[in-house]
């Protein structure tokens, strides 16, 4: 893996070998666990980076959105990182020691494939809808979290369009059952592109989280980390407050779970191209990203709950 | 394989919030087939939006007689993509040499 172009855009394949070489590489560090699979029958294949059993878990997930690449882009580069960074940084070797880090890269694979292959704008899932011509459901509007109220589409030919019941997404499904199974997940982040945004619950009603306060003052502090390597401006707040109501999302449900540290990123936004972000900015995203992951994990490891 | 021939990206800036319900109302236009990158939030943040081209016409006729600000993010969002894939498609031959 050390020989992988970081710094460009790859295939399905190509992130799929990577994720199996660190596995090889790391075999005392990293393990690949297949939580599911996708409709048409692709893994969904988790890193898990674990130096003993029976620990708490920090969970991350890149491309929901299949389209958003930055974000899967970003998440081969933490899972290098992770691994060349345990035992010779401090901090992320003390949460190693005692927090397993959950992460997984390729969260729509269907939708991924179907980027590279026939349609570069597509954001959602590719199971057909029964009685629509349109395919696929917006898997951040499929979870049970306020499932079916406003902030989400009920016409299948909608980008936000959020399914016929909660769940019904393999894709989302999984690791809904790998949340509950695991049952200590003690914070949980859900990439996505583009905007600038690090956002908490929730997003289907304006009733604050209960952790609202240390969810607001955590998310300065990782916007704050985030921004002292190239300046990058992010806004932060709820979801509902900050961009829109949107209802079914991801970050609710695993916050109801009990996962406190529950957020949701927006990554970088130049200005010029969208989620269509040119590939000589992946690795800027990603390293300042990667000081905001730090700061969250850092914090669920120093407070336990 | 879809291609986006003749579609642009707008970056629509409203100035109020008399407009931005105007532009929320492009979302339920659904004859423009249009595609929300960044959907209406508030005044203080643009709407990017993939417009076809078959709407380009229509679409900016609506922004301009309601007298909404917007600028062409992605002129050509076609070329775009194929300078994308001409990369990776570089990468993969670099890739294929080295092994």
């Amino acid at each position: 893996t050390d020989s992988f172009d970081y710094a460009n855009y790859h295939t399905i394949s190509e992130i799929y070998n990577f994720q199996d070489m660190l596995v090889r590489e790391n075999p005392n560090l990293v393990s690949k666990i297949v939580i599911g699979q996708s409709y048409e029958g692709r893994p969904l294949s988790v890193l898990k980076f674990s130096t003993g059993a029976n620990r708490p878990g920090l969970w991350i997930d890149t491309g929901i959105h299949s389209r958003e690449w930055v974000t899967q882009a970003s998440g081969t580069w933490f899972a290098k990182k992770i691994a060349t960074a345990y035992g010779s940084d401090p901090a992320l070797t003390a949460i190693l020691n005692n927090m397993d880090i959950f992460l997984l890269i390729m969260t729509n694979p269907d939708g991924f494939a179907y980027t590279q292959t026939n349609n570069r704008m597509w954001r959602k899932t590719r199971k057909p809808n029964p009685g629509s011509s349109c395919v696929g459901v917006d898997p951040n509007r499929n979870w049970d979290a306020g499932f079916g109220e406003p902030g989400a589409s009920n016409n299948p030919c909608s980008e936000t369009y959020r399914g016929p019941r909660a769940n019904s997404e393999s894709e989302v499904k999984s690791i809904v059952d790998f949340v509950r199974s695991h049952g200590n997940l003690k914070s949980f982040i859900s990439i996505h592109s583009y905007s600038q945004m690090l956002l908490y619950p929730y997003g289907y009603t304006s009733t604050p989280a209960k952790d609202q306060a240390e969810l607001h003052s955590l998310a300065k502090k990782a916007i704050t980390a985030l921004a002292s390597l190239y300046g990058t401006r992010y806004r932060y707040g709820s979801i509902i407050n900050t961009i829109y109501q949107a209802s079914g999302g991801t970050i609710d449900w695993t916050y109801n779970q009990g996962i406190k540290y529950s957020y949701t990123f927006e990554l970088r936004d130049t200005g010029d191209y969208g989620f269509l972000l040119p590939a000589n900015q992946i690795i800027p995203t990603a390293e300042e990203t990667w000081l905001a992951l730090m700061v969250i994990m850092k914090h669920a490891y120093k407070n336990a709950y | 394989k879809e291609t986006f021939e003749g579609h642009q990206v707008l970056r629509i800036t409203a100035k109020d919030e008399a407009q931005l319900a105007l532009i929320k109302d492009l979302e339920d236009m659904i004859h423009f087939e249009l595609d929300f990158w960044r959907g209406v939030t508030d005044v203080a943040s643009p709407v990017d939006v993939r417009v076809p081209f078959h709407s380009l016409q229509s679409v900016k006729v609506y922004l301009e007689t309601k007298a909404i600000e917007y600028a062409t993010m992605i002129e050509d969002l076609q070329a775009l993509l194929e300078k994308e894939q001409e990369e990776m498609d570089a990468v993969a031959r670099a890739g294929g040499a080295r092994s």
